[in-house]
Protein backbone atom coordinates (compact mmCIF):
# COMPACT_ATOMS: atom_id res chain seq x y z
CA UNK A 1 0.00 0.00 0.00
CA UNK A 2 1.53 3.51 -0.54
CA UNK A 3 0.84 6.24 2.16
CA UNK A 4 0.66 9.70 1.16
CA UNK A 5 3.19 11.47 3.40
CA UNK A 6 1.99 14.99 4.39
CA UNK A 7 4.35 17.78 3.00
CA UNK A 8 4.81 20.52 5.80
CA UNK A 9 3.19 23.77 4.15
CA UNK A 10 6.57 26.47 3.56
CA UNK A 11 5.95 29.14 5.79
CA UNK A 12 4.51 32.74 4.11
CA UNK A 13 5.79 35.64 5.53
CA UNK A 14 3.68 38.19 5.42
CA UNK A 15 4.99 40.81 3.30
CA UNK A 16 4.93 44.69 4.74
CA UNK A 17 3.07 46.66 2.22
CA UNK A 18 5.13 49.57 0.76
CA UNK A 19 4.39 52.91 1.07
CA UNK A 20 2.76 54.74 -2.11
CA UNK A 21 5.84 56.20 -3.57
CA UNK A 22 8.89 54.54 -1.65
CA UNK A 23 11.76 54.77 -3.49
CA UNK A 24 14.59 52.05 -2.42
CA UNK A 25 17.52 53.00 -1.74
CA UNK A 26 20.37 52.79 -4.74
CA UNK A 27 23.19 50.21 -4.00
CA UNK A 28 26.07 51.70 -2.01
CA UNK A 29 28.10 51.09 -4.93
CA UNK A 30 29.29 51.52 -7.18
CA UNK A 31 28.68 55.56 -7.73
CA UNK A 32 26.89 57.24 -9.87
CA UNK A 33 28.98 58.21 -13.41
CA UNK A 34 30.02 61.60 -13.37
CA UNK A 35 30.78 61.96 -17.50
CA UNK A 36 29.68 58.18 -19.19
CA UNK A 37 30.93 54.88 -19.09
CA UNK A 38 33.49 53.25 -21.52
CA UNK B 1 26.31 44.64 24.88
CA UNK B 2 28.76 46.13 21.91
CA UNK B 3 28.00 48.61 19.48
CA UNK B 4 26.63 47.39 16.26
CA UNK B 5 28.75 48.27 12.94
CA UNK B 6 28.44 51.44 11.11
CA UNK B 7 26.53 50.95 8.16
CA UNK B 8 28.75 50.57 5.22
CA UNK B 9 29.74 53.83 3.35
CA UNK B 10 28.56 54.46 0.43
CA UNK B 11 30.25 55.09 -3.08
CA UNK B 12 28.28 58.17 -3.05
CA UNK B 13 28.41 59.36 0.54
CA UNK B 14 30.38 62.49 1.09
CA UNK B 15 32.80 60.95 2.84
CA UNK B 16 33.68 58.83 0.21
CA UNK B 17 33.70 61.62 -2.13
CA UNK B 18 35.98 63.57 -0.44
CA UNK B 19 38.20 60.68 0.22
CA UNK B 20 37.84 59.83 -3.76
CA UNK B 21 39.36 63.85 -4.16
CA UNK B 22 42.26 63.56 -2.07
CA UNK B 23 43.18 60.27 -3.68
CA UNK B 24 42.92 62.27 -7.10
CA UNK B 25 45.02 65.38 -6.35
CA UNK B 26 47.35 62.59 -5.05
CA UNK B 27 47.57 61.14 -8.15
CA UNK B 28 47.39 64.05 -10.57
CA UNK B 29 50.22 65.73 -8.24
CA UNK B 30 52.44 62.39 -9.12
CA UNK B 31 51.95 61.63 -12.54
CA UNK B 32 54.94 63.24 -14.52
CA UNK B 33 53.59 62.00 -17.84
CA UNK B 34 49.99 62.62 -20.06
CA UNK B 35 47.11 64.24 -18.81
CA UNK B 36 45.13 64.93 -15.86
CA UNK B 37 42.40 62.93 -15.04
CA UNK B 38 38.71 63.47 -13.11
CA UNK B 39 36.99 61.57 -11.45
CA UNK B 40 34.31 59.48 -13.35
CA UNK B 41 32.72 56.84 -10.78
CA UNK B 42 33.79 55.81 -7.17
CA UNK B 43 33.62 51.77 -7.98
CA UNK B 44 33.96 50.65 -4.46
CA UNK B 45 35.23 51.58 -1.36
CA UNK B 46 35.63 49.51 1.85
CA UNK B 47 36.76 50.50 5.36
CA UNK B 48 38.86 48.64 7.82
CA UNK B 49 38.90 50.16 11.50
CA UNK B 50 42.20 50.20 12.77
CA UNK B 51 41.49 52.00 16.04
CA UNK B 52 39.13 54.62 17.54
CA UNK B 53 39.31 57.73 14.88
CA UNK B 54 41.92 55.25 12.54
CA UNK B 55 40.68 54.13 9.77
CA UNK B 56 41.80 52.65 6.94
CA UNK B 57 40.19 53.19 3.08
CA UNK B 58 40.44 51.46 0.51
CA UNK B 59 39.01 53.01 -2.87
CA UNK B 60 38.67 51.73 -6.19
CA UNK B 61 38.05 54.60 -8.97
CA UNK B 62 37.13 54.84 -12.51
CA UNK B 63 38.49 57.95 -13.78
CA UNK B 64 38.78 59.48 -17.46
CA UNK B 65 41.65 61.59 -19.23
CA UNK B 66 40.78 65.00 -19.23
CA UNK B 67 42.28 67.41 -21.95
CA UNK B 68 44.95 68.95 -19.27
CA UNK B 69 48.25 67.89 -19.99
CA UNK B 70 50.16 66.93 -16.34
CA UNK B 71 52.36 70.07 -16.43
CA UNK B 72 49.39 72.84 -17.63
CA UNK B 73 48.88 74.44 -13.72
CA UNK B 74 45.22 74.72 -14.88
CA UNK B 75 43.16 72.87 -11.38
CA UNK B 76 41.51 69.38 -13.10
CA UNK B 77 38.11 70.87 -11.90
CA UNK B 78 38.41 72.90 -14.57
CA UNK B 79 39.69 70.91 -17.22
CA UNK B 80 37.30 69.56 -19.75
CA UNK B 81 36.81 65.57 -20.04
CA UNK B 82 38.22 63.59 -23.24
CA UNK B 83 35.00 63.21 -25.15
CA UNK B 84 33.78 59.84 -26.36
CA UNK B 85 34.61 61.17 -29.71
CA UNK B 86 37.99 62.00 -29.06
CA UNK B 87 38.54 58.56 -28.41
CA UNK B 88 38.87 58.30 -24.62
CA UNK B 89 40.96 56.72 -22.34
CA UNK B 90 39.89 55.85 -19.05
CA UNK B 91 42.17 55.12 -15.96
CA UNK B 92 41.65 52.42 -13.32
CA UNK B 93 43.04 52.84 -9.74
CA UNK B 94 43.43 51.34 -6.75
CA UNK B 95 43.81 53.34 -3.55
CA UNK B 96 45.02 53.11 0.03
CA UNK B 97 44.35 55.75 2.25
CA UNK B 98 44.04 56.56 6.25
CA UNK B 99 41.79 58.79 7.54
CA UNK B 100 43.30 59.76 11.38
CA UNK B 101 41.00 61.70 13.56
CA UNK B 102 39.26 63.06 10.20
CA UNK B 103 42.20 64.12 8.32
CA UNK B 104 42.70 61.85 5.31
CA UNK B 105 45.99 60.86 3.72
CA UNK B 106 46.91 58.49 1.04
CA UNK B 107 49.44 55.88 1.30
CA UNK B 108 49.89 53.91 -1.57
CA UNK B 109 47.90 53.91 -5.10
CA UNK B 110 48.37 51.93 -8.30
CA UNK B 111 47.23 52.90 -11.83
CA UNK B 112 46.34 51.44 -14.98
CA UNK B 113 44.86 53.04 -17.90
CA UNK B 114 43.52 52.05 -20.93
CA UNK B 115 41.93 53.41 -24.04
CA UNK B 116 38.35 52.83 -25.24
CA UNK B 117 37.79 49.72 -28.32
CA UNK B 118 38.63 51.37 -31.30
CA UNK B 119 35.08 49.69 -32.23
CA UNK B 120 33.66 51.29 -29.66
CA UNK B 121 34.19 54.50 -30.79
CA UNK B 122 33.91 53.61 -34.56
CA UNK B 123 30.33 52.28 -34.27
CA UNK B 124 28.90 55.66 -32.29
CA UNK B 125 31.10 57.77 -34.56
CA UNK B 126 32.50 55.96 -38.07
CA UNK B 127 34.89 59.16 -39.03
CA UNK B 128 36.29 60.06 -35.92
CA UNK B 129 40.02 59.82 -36.00
CA UNK B 130 41.67 57.34 -33.81
CA UNK B 131 44.11 57.19 -31.31
CA UNK B 132 47.55 55.92 -32.72
CA UNK B 133 51.11 54.96 -31.24
CA UNK B 134 52.99 58.00 -30.34
CA UNK B 135 55.81 56.44 -32.56
CA UNK B 136 54.26 56.25 -35.37
CA UNK B 137 55.97 57.59 -38.32
CA UNK B 138 53.65 59.57 -39.73
CA UNK B 139 53.13 61.02 -35.53
CA UNK B 140 56.74 61.78 -35.29
CA UNK B 141 57.55 63.51 -38.30
CA UNK B 142 54.41 65.45 -37.61
CA UNK B 143 55.48 66.71 -33.94
CA UNK B 144 59.15 67.73 -35.94
CA UNK B 145 57.58 69.74 -38.30
CA UNK B 146 55.06 71.15 -36.10
CA UNK B 147 57.91 72.42 -33.54
CA UNK B 148 60.59 73.02 -35.81
CA UNK B 149 57.29 75.45 -38.04
CA UNK B 150 56.97 77.01 -33.82
CA UNK B 151 60.36 77.66 -33.80
CA UNK B 152 61.30 78.90 -36.88
CA UNK B 153 58.18 81.90 -36.55
CA UNK B 154 58.88 82.71 -32.61
CA UNK B 155 61.47 85.06 -31.88
CA UNK B 156 61.34 83.78 -28.04
CA UNK B 157 62.60 81.08 -26.31
CA UNK B 158 63.38 78.14 -28.19
CA UNK B 159 61.25 74.98 -27.53
CA UNK B 160 62.30 71.56 -26.97
CA UNK B 161 60.03 68.42 -27.04
CA UNK B 162 59.20 67.38 -23.53
CA UNK B 163 56.86 64.15 -24.88
CA UNK B 164 54.13 63.53 -26.96
CA UNK B 165 50.45 63.40 -25.38
CA UNK B 166 48.48 61.76 -27.89
CA UNK B 167 47.57 61.59 -31.24
CA UNK B 168 45.56 60.42 -33.67
CA UNK B 169 45.46 59.87 -37.42
CA UNK B 170 42.22 59.68 -39.59
CA UNK B 171 42.21 58.11 -43.61
CA UNK B 172 38.54 58.79 -44.37
CA UNK B 173 37.24 61.56 -45.55
CA UNK B 174 40.18 63.12 -45.77
CA UNK B 175 44.08 61.85 -44.68
CA UNK B 176 44.80 63.94 -41.40
CA UNK B 177 47.02 63.69 -38.60
CA UNK B 178 46.39 65.23 -35.15
CA UNK B 179 49.18 65.38 -32.24
CA UNK B 180 49.63 67.10 -28.99
CA UNK B 181 52.68 67.44 -27.28
CA UNK B 182 54.50 69.54 -24.10
CA UNK B 183 57.35 71.35 -24.54
CA UNK B 184 59.78 72.89 -22.70
CA UNK B 185 61.64 76.43 -23.02
CA UNK B 186 65.43 76.34 -23.55
CA UNK B 187 67.80 78.77 -22.51
CA UNK B 188 68.20 79.91 -25.97
CA UNK B 189 66.65 82.50 -28.50
CA UNK B 190 64.88 81.18 -31.34
CA UNK B 191 68.34 82.84 -32.99
CA UNK B 192 70.85 81.33 -30.86
CA UNK B 193 69.47 77.62 -31.91
CA UNK B 194 69.81 78.84 -35.26
CA UNK B 195 73.87 79.29 -34.56
CA UNK B 196 74.23 76.20 -32.44
CA UNK B 197 71.15 74.12 -31.43
CA UNK B 198 73.35 71.26 -29.61
CA UNK B 199 73.96 74.17 -26.99
CA UNK B 200 70.33 75.03 -25.99
CA UNK B 201 69.64 73.00 -22.62
CA UNK B 202 66.18 72.72 -21.05
CA UNK B 203 66.15 75.42 -17.70
CA UNK B 204 66.56 73.73 -13.92
CA UNK B 205 63.65 72.70 -12.72
CA UNK B 206 63.07 76.02 -10.51
CA UNK B 207 62.91 77.84 -13.53
CA UNK B 208 61.10 75.68 -15.67
CA UNK B 209 58.66 76.88 -18.37
CA UNK B 210 56.83 74.45 -19.88
CA UNK B 211 54.23 74.12 -22.81
CA UNK B 212 51.82 72.72 -25.29
CA UNK B 213 51.63 72.45 -28.33
CA UNK B 214 48.68 71.03 -30.88
CA UNK B 215 49.18 70.34 -34.52
CA UNK B 216 47.23 69.24 -37.14
CA UNK B 217 48.45 68.26 -40.49
CA UNK B 218 45.79 67.26 -43.62
CA UNK B 219 47.86 65.23 -45.74
CA UNK B 220 45.18 64.66 -48.19
CA UNK B 221 42.96 65.61 -50.14
CA UNK B 222 44.78 69.18 -50.27
CA UNK B 223 47.87 69.57 -47.66
CA UNK B 224 47.77 72.15 -44.42
CA UNK B 225 49.42 72.37 -41.27
CA UNK B 226 48.34 74.26 -38.07
CA UNK B 227 50.53 74.39 -34.91
CA UNK B 228 49.59 75.91 -31.85
CA UNK B 229 51.80 76.43 -28.86
CA UNK B 230 51.28 78.31 -25.66
CA UNK B 231 53.54 78.42 -22.19
CA UNK B 232 52.33 77.73 -19.46
CA UNK B 233 54.55 80.48 -17.89
CA UNK B 234 56.66 79.89 -15.47
CA UNK B 235 55.97 77.04 -12.24
CA UNK B 236 57.28 76.48 -9.37
CA UNK B 237 57.32 72.64 -8.37
CA UNK B 238 54.35 71.21 -6.46
CA UNK B 239 55.32 70.42 -2.72
CA UNK B 240 54.29 66.57 -1.92
CA UNK B 241 53.79 67.84 1.77
CA UNK B 242 49.99 67.93 1.38
CA UNK B 243 50.28 63.84 1.42
CA UNK B 244 51.67 61.41 3.71
CA UNK B 245 53.14 59.57 0.81
CA UNK B 246 54.78 56.28 1.92
CA UNK B 247 54.69 54.02 -1.87
CA UNK B 248 52.85 54.67 -4.97
CA UNK B 249 53.43 53.31 -8.70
Amino acid sequence: AVAKRAVAKVAQHDKVPRPVGFVPPPPPCPGRIRHFKI
Amino acid sequence: APAAPPAPLGCDDPEAEAAAEVALSYINSHSHHGYKFALNRIENIRVLPQKPGDDIMLLELDLLETTCHILSPMPVENCTVRSFREHAVEGDCDVKLQKLDGKLSVLASKCHSHADSSEDVLQLCPDCPLLASLNNTEVLTTVKAALDDHNSKNADAYLRLLEIGRAKIQYAPAHVVYVEFAVAATNCSAEAAKENVEACQLLPDDQSNFGFCTATKVISPAQDFQVDCHLYGHQVPASDSAFLCQDTS
